[in-house]
């Protein structure tokens, strides 16, 4: 799960921009 | 009753598509072919075109210091400006991942999905993707970038040093053949999906789930296509067979940026693409 950290920040998070 | 609701589906695919991606295939073809009411882009198609057309380049996501400064003006080295442009293009490839992975979520069932083979599918599936995006944006001579804002020729950024010279026309030798396909907007929702619901990625935890959501999105294409080119024989089967390429475009890709980490000692990876592509192939 760490190896992949902003991808499932992106998938959980649902529309607001995230910080990439 | 069965078809009226791949019809649905399709639909509904089709408006997170135009959702989600900011320029569509037929605004990319309008501005291409000079049918657009606006400006034309500009045209970068040497060093000094690049250096003037760096002010259209859209940024937001780029830090402050790759910003160029006031002194901006003194001598730069070609590489420098080559090296600049690699990182500008890298963070609208984590931008649109990040649209990419919004769309899959617009899938129907694909955020019940296992939450870990959602992060496979997307890490799998992201740069197929985006390499069948980017060929609405290219014609034989170039491609729009930054929005449609520039058009980059392909014998400039042939002519740029290796490897960043190699990186894009093996995309304009698929993107032409696949152009041909003629497939619009609203077949291409539909395919990044069947993309995107592949139950072969390596690592999957739980395939049926995965395998039972792409066989309704297929079933979906193949009605799609029959309706909306209905004198293309053997479309369907065609356009599936474009698959297998780009499985290895994006092997011979991440290659690519693996050596670029090797021999450029100023470049780095941006975050989320380094996530993508690490132990991808």
């Amino acid at each position: 799960k760490e190896k992949h950290k902003i991808l499932h920040r992106l998938l959980q998070n649902s529309t607001s921009p995230v910080d990439l | 009753p069965e078809s009226a609701d791949l019809r649905a589906l399709a639909k509904h695919l089709y408006e997170s598509y135009l959702k989600y991606f900011p320029l569509t295939k037929a605004k990319a073809r309008a501005i291409l072919s000079g049918k657009t009411s606006g400006s034309a882009p500009f045209v970068i198609h040497d060093m000094k075109s690049l250096t003037e057309g760096e002010q259209f380049i859209n940024c937001r996501q780029m830090p402050v210091m790759e910003q160029r400064s006031e002194f901006g003006h003194v001598q730069e080295s070609a590489s420098e400006v080559e090296l600049r442009f690699f990182h500008r293009w890298q963070y609208r490839s984590a931008e649109a991942v990040r649209e990419v992975t919004e769309f899959a979520k617009s899938i129907p069932g694909f955020v019940s999905l296992d939450l870990n083979d959602q992060v496979t599918l997307l890490k799998y599936g992201v740069i197929e993707v985006l390499i069948i995006m980017t060929a609405s944006l290219m014609n034989k001579d170039g491609m729009l970038i930054s929005y449609g804002q520039i058009f980059m020729t392909r014998e400039f950024l042939k002519s740029l040093r290796k490897p960043f010279c190699e990186m894009m026309e093996p995309k304009f030798e698929f993107a032409i053949k696949f152009n041909m396909l003629e497939l619009d907007d609203s077949d291409m929702a539909l395919f990044l999906a069947v993309i995107i619901l592949s139950g072969d990625r390596p690592g999957l935890l739980n395939v049926k789930p995965i395998e039972d959501l792409q066989e309704t999105v297929l079933q979906t294409l193949e009605l799609q296509l029959k309706m909306n080119h209905p004198d293309s024989l053997q479309l369907f089967a065609k356009v599936l067979q474009k698959m297998t390429d780009l499985r290895q475009l994006v092997n011979d890709h991440v290659h690519l940026i693996q050596l670029l980490k090797k021999t450029e000692v100023d470049m780095c990876l941006h975050p989320l693409l380094q996530e993508i592509m690490k132990d991808l192939y």
